[in-house]
């Protein structure tokens, strides 16, 4: 199926094809896929996520949210969220796990969570990691996304620094990126599972970031997690590490798993995919498919784990 | 576009909370436009940094006097991008 058209997989693609690319697992797999906007960025470009359910017109399914690309320079991360939708589309009706998921349960993939600094880092920048909003009283452009939510907003782990990676913005959800996801899982309400992929240094993590208090539903997330990073390590043997945010990598207030997990979201995790430091964001391209295939393999265990145990 | 022509990436060790904390004196000095890809954190995880090719020699002396671990795990970050770029273009191509 995936001869029928000309997207290459293995490829770093502009945002535009990867737009295209979405309608077009749309068109293929009608019954399956929708394209829907979700909102626009700072400089107005659309918000696209594939919402992939079986039951049309039940709107408040059961839903897994999985976000990628809140980092503009982390080019793997959305490579692996197309690669993934087409996976679950054609896998549907074929894999068990997959189809068992969508019988029940709604998904809703966001490839490109930071459009703007993705079009940013193909242009001017390849480095670049916030938005594009105007800092007011500023030289220096953009937010860090990940420090912006309403999650001990401004605490530990961010910047009041307009000109810092990890700048938290002026208020919480003050990045329209940010705002748009909000809105749509709050309307939604129903959200269960929320996974934000990242890449740099192979970690699956869990809240908290912004403390190193232990979450309530830790046991769990962390069993949850290490049977992920098994499955993952199945295909090529990439070690992940395991653990909660604030220990596992570094202290983060404002970022979205946060956010989901206060708001009821139990299902809360980070994935930092591979990429050993060498290649700086700049995973060789031909490590794409087999990040985006051992990857699967942990995000699918997650989602089982969320079929089995709703809440 | 911007450019990267002669920055490197290094990776710090950092064995103590003192350690730790030079770093951070280190990472949050304005003038030197540090980029960090991974923060100080654990002493069990490597820091890495983008160093601009102005800042080398600075950046190479503070780690120096304070006694700081490092290497370069990227010797020529525009190199890098470069490649990536005519990957891209080759991509395109096909």
């Amino acid at each position: 199926e995936r001869s029928s058209n000309n997207f290459n997989y293995g490829a770093y693609h502009s945002l535009e094809a990867i737009y295209r690319e979405m309608d077009s697992i749309a068109g293929d797999f009608p019954e399956l896929a929708t394209r829907v906007k979700i909102g626009h960025s700072f400089e107005n470009r659309p918000m696209y996520v594939l919402k992939f359910s079986t039951a049309e017109g039940r709107r408040r399914r059961p839903a897994i949210w999985l976000n990628a690309g809140i980092h503009s320079r982390e080019w793997i991360s959305q490579a692996t969220a197309i690669w993934t939708a087409r996976k679950i589309a054609s896998d549907y009706g074929k894999d068990p796990a997959i189809t068992t998921i969508l019988e029940k349960m709604d998904i809703f993939l966001l490839p490109v969570a930071n459009p703007d600094g993705y079009v940013y880092t193909q242009t001017q920048n390849r480095l670049w990691r916030k938005t594009r909003s105007v800092n007011p009283g500023s030289p220096c452009i953009g937010a860090d996304p990940n420090r912006n939510w309403n999650a001990s907003f401004a605490g530990e782990g961010a910047s009041d620094n307009p000109c810092s990676e990890i700048y938290h913005g002026p208020h919480a959800n003050s990045e329209v990126e940010v705002k748009s996801v909000v809105d749509f899982i709050q309307e939604h309400g129903n959200f269960k599972c929320f996974i934000d992929l990242h890449s740099y240094s192979q970690l699956l993590m869990y809240p908290y970031g912004y403390t190193v208090k232990k979450a309530p539903d830790a046991d769990e997330l962390d069993e949850v997690a290490r049977r992920a990073a098994r499955a993952l390590a199945s295909l090529s043997g990439t070690t992940y590490q395991v653990g909660p945010t604030c220990t596992t990598v570094y202290p983060a207030s404002g970022s979205s798993v946060d956010w989901a997990y206060d708001h009821g979201i139990k299902y809360a995790f980070t994935f930092e995919l591979r990429d050993t430091g060498h290649y700086g964001f700049l995973l060789p391209a031909n490590q794409i498919i087999p990040t985006a295939e051992e990857t699967w393999l942990g995000l699918k265990t997650i989602m089982e784990h969320v079929r089995d145990n709703l809440y | 576009r911007e450019k990267f022509f002669g920055d490197q990436v290094f990776r710090i060790n950092v064995r103590n909370g003192d350690e730790i904390s030079k770093l951070s004196q280190l990472v949050n000095s304005d003038n030197l436009k540090l980029n960090v890809w991974k923060s100080p954190s654990t002493f069990s995880r490597p820091v890495d940094v983008l160093v601009p090719s102005v800042s080398l020699q600075p950046v190479k002396s503070f780690l120096k006097s304070q006694g700081l671990e490092y290497s370069v795990t990227i010797k020529d970050l525009q190199a890098l991008l470069d490649n990536e770029d005519e990957e891209m273009q080759h991509n395109e191509g096909q």
